[in-house]
């Protein structure tokens, strides 16, 4: 029989291993404000 | 083969994206006759599509904010100031579409609102600044009025004639003030002319016209007091100023 993994379980083993104080890159945009925001 | 992997989309602040927005906003200065310079604040976004090899359409919305300089004025973009949120900031949002071909930018359609700072978040930051009033207020009708005839009765230079009204903000405590910017222009009378007949004073002929800017500060309460200051550019070749209602969008 085939035993079905705990999705919690496979995800975590799926997830892939990211190194220590990784930063995900910011999103493309919007931009960064030069001057202020109204 | 394994197919290429998809570019990275462009990003807002990569540096093809912020060529682009600068290539756009002198476009749009460029082309707008009233009013003041507007400066970059933000790329909100950009969309790339490709045409073909070395052949983009780029889509940016950009954030824009006024500067201090009218439209007419010589000072180069760079060299103006944004006004800042206490002074009534004015926010322009535009959508642009451009062409990148063999790496060489023009922009194909470009389509731009601008409006003031909601006064309510103004007075929450800056309760007695005074507010962006309207141009055809009676009040600031009247101080600009005053104002052009007191720099034009104390004057040696050019009898100077009114172009348009850039900008108003009246306050009404702790004084009732008003303060008012103004486009004029030279025209072909001495100040002491136009003192017999100002109204066979014209505006200098394009290949010599001569714009200028001026401010001015109006106390009506608790006295009655007037500032004014006139600045001419100086015959700028190529500049012209049309009408409202005249130019195109």
């Amino acid at each position: 029989p085939v035993a079905k993994r705990a999705v919690a379980e496979a995800a975590q083993h799926d997830k892939v291993p990211r190194p220590v104080g990784f930063v995900p890159p910011p999103p493309p945009c919007p931009g960064k404000i030069r001057h202020f925001r109204i | 083969v394994p197919a290429a992997p998809p570019l990275a989309p462009l990003g807002c602040d990569d540096p093809e994206a912020e060529a682009a927005a600068e290539f756009a906003v002198n476009y749009i200065n460029g082309h707008s006759h009233h009013g003041y310079k507007f400066a970059l604040n933000r790329v909100d976004n950009v969309r790339v599509v490709s045409q073909g090899l070395n052949n983009d359409i780029m889509f940016l919305e950009l954030d824009l904010l006024e500067t201090t300089c009218h439209i007419l004025s010589p000072t180069p973009l760079a060299n103006c100031t944004v006004r800042s949120l206490t002074q009534h900031a004015v926010e322009g949002d535009c959508d642009v579409k451009l062409q990148k071909l063999d790496g060489k930018l023009s922009v194909l359609a470009s389509k731009c609102h601008s409006h003031a700072d909601s006064s309510e978040d103004l007075l929450q930051i800056c309760p007695d600044c005074p507010l962006l009033a309207s141009l055809n207020n009676t009040e600031v009708l009247a101080t600009v009025t005053a104002a052009l005839n007191h720099h034009n009765s104390k004057t040696t230079d050019p009898y100077l004639r009114l172009l348009e009204i850039g900008r108003a903000r009246i306050q009404y405590h702790p004084v009732h003030s008003v303060s008012v910017e103004f486009a004029v222009a030279a025209t072909n009378c001495s100040a002491g002319e136009a003192k017999e007949n100002a109204g066979v004073c014209q505006l200098l002929p394009e290949d010599q016209s001569n714009f200028g800017f001026c401010t001015a500060s109006r106390l009506i309460r608790p006295s009655e007091d007037l500032s004014v200051d006139c600045q001419l550019y100086g015959h700028q070749p190529g500049v012209t100023y049309s009408q409202p209602g005249q130019d195109t969008s």
